[in-house]
């Protein structure tokens, strides 16, 4: 609203500050956004990215609940909005105290030549988690679209596993974390619950050995996930795969000494 | 506690509250309104930090500021412990200060920015917005 944001600038700071009131400035705000200095510089494309848009619709929907606004059914769900498919995000928003969003670093696709099961990879480094969060809730987020190849009428059955211990000589053990049908022809995000994991990553950090993704017919055949629809890390900007996490401080928050 | 005392002009002229030298203190003439809250948007546009805050493009934090003289009637939001406070500041000046004009009401502000792994941090600062001040 350009209105009120005149009229805020208006009462902004009546006079300019010069150099060493402004660094003092800065310095005092980033003490209360406690980070011991801005951020790197940030290449403006990095905002069209699925996870910043994703946490902007976020931050609208947490914003209109602090102004006392009533929620808007704003958060991007996408795919099938029934009950059973509620995101997380929608029960654990008002409790959070921090949201963040990770992205993949690490996309291992499996060489499907040689194995007859395939699978995709990701990592996530979740070390810059804020001192005195706990998790509430974290999802996997992967977008599919559609694909004409396969039969519209074809289930495929999506699972996400931890992995919890590789081997040189065979193959990693895995837990089964989550898993969802989809269909060919359907096209948006795919939410996996992936909680539990990441308290497990939060506490044992050198645990942390990226999640596998397997995509299966009815029949159990192993499918391509990229064949199948589902968008990497290569697919557009805005489809790519990301992690979110839901924190709430702990009871005795820890501060910053100043 | 001398060298304080010879500052002071005369009795009753002793602040709200302690007034430290702070960043936000360019206003540097005697407040001798009412308490109240003041606005102070905080641009992160002027800051330059528009790159890696992602929303909102300023910060409403608003202050509070006036004063909490004796009788407390006319400031609306003084609390019962408010007008003990300016009694006694009344029989002890030198000992006791006068009611603090502060928050009576905060609420909380949500900030999204970048972090240096290109991450995305949304993150809710409780008691950060002065809803509203009364003497305190």
């Amino acid at each position: 609203n350009g209105s009120l944001m005149n009229q805020h600038h208006s009462n902004f700071i009546h006079r300019r500050l010069n150099s060493r009131e402004r660094r003092e400035m800065q310095k005092e705000i980033l003490s209360i956004l406690g980070l011991s200095r801005r951020p790197r510089p940030l290449l403006s494309f990095k905002r069209s990215a699925s996870a910043p848009v994703f946490m902007l619709d976020l931050y609208r929907t947490m914003a209109s609940e602090e102004t006392g606004r009533v929620r808007g059914a704003s958060l991007p769900f996408h795919m099938l909005p029934s009950a059973h498919h509620r995101p997380l995000e929608e029960s654990f928003l008002s409790q959070a105290d921090t949201i963040m969003s990770f992205v993949n670093g690490v996309e291992q696709t499996e060489d499907t030549f040689h194995h007859k099961t395939q699978w995709k990879e990701f990592k996530f480094d979740l070390t810059r988690i804020p001192r005195g969060e706990m998790v509430t809730a974290a999802e996997f987020r992967i977008y599919k679209t559609s694909n004409e190849s396969f039969p519209g009428n074809l289930t495929l059955h999506v699972t996400v596993y931890q992995v919890l211990q590789e081997f040189h000589d065979r193959e990693p053990h895995l837990l089964l974390l989550d898993s969802q049908e989809m269909w060919p022809m359907e096209e948006g995000w795919l939410e996996f619950d992936i909680t539990a994991t990441s308290n497990d990553w939060l506490m044992n950090p050198h645990y942390n050995l990226g999640l596998r993704l397997f995509v299966e017919t009815e029949g159990g055949g192993s499918v391509d996930p990229g064949s199948a629809g589902l968008v990497g890390r290569r697919g557009p900007r805005t489809k790519r795969p990301f992690m979110v996490t839901f924190f709430r401080a702990s009871q005795a928050p820890v501060r910053t000494i100043r | 506690a001398a060298n304080r005392r010879k500052g002071r002009k005369k009795y009753g002229e002793r602040p709200s509250c302690e007034r430290l030298p702070g960043t936000f203190g360019y206003n540097g003439r005697e407040q001798t309104q009412v308490c109240k809250r003041h606005d102070l948007y905080v641009s992160f546009r002027e800051l330059d930090w528009q790159d890696w805050i992602i929303a909102p493009e300023g910060y409403e934090a608003f202050y509070c500021d006036g004063d909490c003289s004796f009788p407390l009637g006319s400031h609306m939001n003084a609390s019962n412990h408010a007008i003990v406070q300016a009694l006694v500041h009344l029989m002890k000046p030198d000992a006791v200060p006068k009611p603090c004009c502060a928050p009576t009401k905060l609420s909380a502000t949500s900030v999204l920015y970048f972090d240096d792994k290109y991450n995305v941090i949304l993150k809710k600062y409780r008691n950060m917005v002065a809803k509203s001040c009364g003497c305190q």
